[in-house]
């Protein structure tokens, strides 16, 4: 996996490593991006297919420069133009982001909690986030499609909570997160503020319960979310809900450590 | 001493080029400059969980900083103190180094084990140009 150019245009393969050796600089260079070891991705759809990657990929896409590397001024502009509507508001969290990381929804892995949950709990797992990169801003995104036959103005308010435990093992709160109200014509992306939540959800990772989602029409009746036209689970792929989550690193300089 | 040795592993012997045998004897001696270790996440395996890039020019600074350093674009105002130095006493202090000096930052999008992906930007990470210090 290593090249060399040896100046006169030609590039040729660095095969003088024994397998140990080479073993040894494959761990040299996870350790460079801060792994402990390779990552095994559990399951993942393809990276054109999938909402997260896609999301993260056309992000990637626009930073890159053509030699692979990125220019720092051009990262941050172009997380200010994608988040002047964001949820998050402030955009200077954003602006000094060192990493986006985007959370696969894994609801579907956790024991039921909450009543008729399908659809509205969301479950993003940050036991592997290290506590070194600083949340400086976390958002739900949500597809909605329009509401058919729905009349002009018509609105839903959309809200989220933050599923929290009670004494009792059986009882469980929700503490909202955030909300927002949307027209039943809208067609795109919701961005709800979860900053909060991930923030707890990093250094207490044990007391995350997950995301509830509640929907409610204009009279105050709750909705299920797809009357709403929030895409769910049997939705498309590109249009599944994640979480996106910005982080600045604490410590500017590399620190070496004994490894 | 052991990443002395693997440095010493990763060496290749460059062919040399073709002006050097009219070059003068001072010039005779491979200058400092950018050199490419292309590292490829592909020829890895590492696709599986590397979405991009599919690899990354490390690169690396190479070459010797020797007088007079007028060869030398990049080289510090230090880095001729330090050749002047050496040349009074060669036995005692050193060369100046070839070492980068511009250094930009790379991205790498991935996978992590539950299957979240993750974009960091790695500060410093690739050399944009080496000179002597």
């Amino acid at each position: 996996g290593f090249y060399a150019d040896n100046g006169v245009y030609q590039t040729i393969a660095v095969d003088r490593m024994r397998r140990k050796e080479q073993r040894e600089m494959q761990q040299e260079i996870l350790t460079l991006l801060g792994l402990h070891h390779r990552p095994k991705p559990l399951t993942h759809g393809s990276a054109e297919s999938a909402s997260a990657p896609k999301f993260m990929l056309d992000l990637y896409n626009t930073l890159k420069e053509e030699d692979g590397s990125i220019d720092e001024k051009l990262f941050t502009d172009a997380l200010k133009e994608r988040h002047l509507n964001s949820s998050l508001g402030n955009v200077k969290t954003i602006d000094d982001a060192d990493m986006i990381m985007s959370f696969v929804n894994h609801a579907e892995t956790q024991r039921p909690i909450i009543r008729h949950e399908r659809d509205r709990r969301f479950y993003f797992d940050f036991s592997e986030v290290p506590l070194e990169e600083t949340i400086t801003g976390a958002e739900l995104r949500l597809y909605k499609t329009p509401v058919e036959g729905a009349l002009p103005n018509t609105s839903f308010t959309i809200q989220v909570y933050r599923v929290e435990q009670g004494q009792d093992p059986e009882d469980k709160f929700l503490r909202i997160e955030s909300n927002q109200t949307v027209l039943a014509s809208m067609d795109g992306w919701i961005l709800m503020n979860v900053t909060h939540a991930a923030t707890l959800w990093q250094a207490f990772p044990a007391y995350n319960l997950g995301l509830f989602l509640s929907v409610h029409n204009e009279k105050g009746e709750d909705v299920h979310p797809w009357e709403a036209g929030i895409v769910g689970r049997k939705g498309a792929d590109d249009k599944q809900a994640f979480l996106v989550s910005f982080f600045k690193t604490a410590q500017e300089l590399h620190v070496r450590r004994t490894r | 001493a052991a990443r002395a040795a693997k440095r010493k592993n990763l060496e290749i012997s460059y062919p040399d080029e073709p002006l050097q045998m009219f070059a003068p004897p001072s010039y005779n001696i491979k200058s400092c400059k950018r050199k490419t270790l292309y590292v490829s996440f592909k020829a890895l395996g590492w696709q599986d969980w590397i979405i991009a890039p599919d690899g990354y020019s490390a690169f690396y600074c190479d070459g010797e900083c020797a007088f007079p350093l007028n060869a030398q674009m990049n080289a510090t105002n230090h880095a001729i103190v330090q050749t002047l130095v050496h040349l009074m006493e060669p036995e005692k202090i050193p060369k100046p180094c070839c070492a980068p000096t511009k250094l930009t930052a790379i991205s790498v999008l991935y996978f992590d084990d539950n299957s979240n992906v993750i974009l960091k930007k790695y500060r410093n990470m690739v050399v944009k140009s080496c000179g002597c210090h």
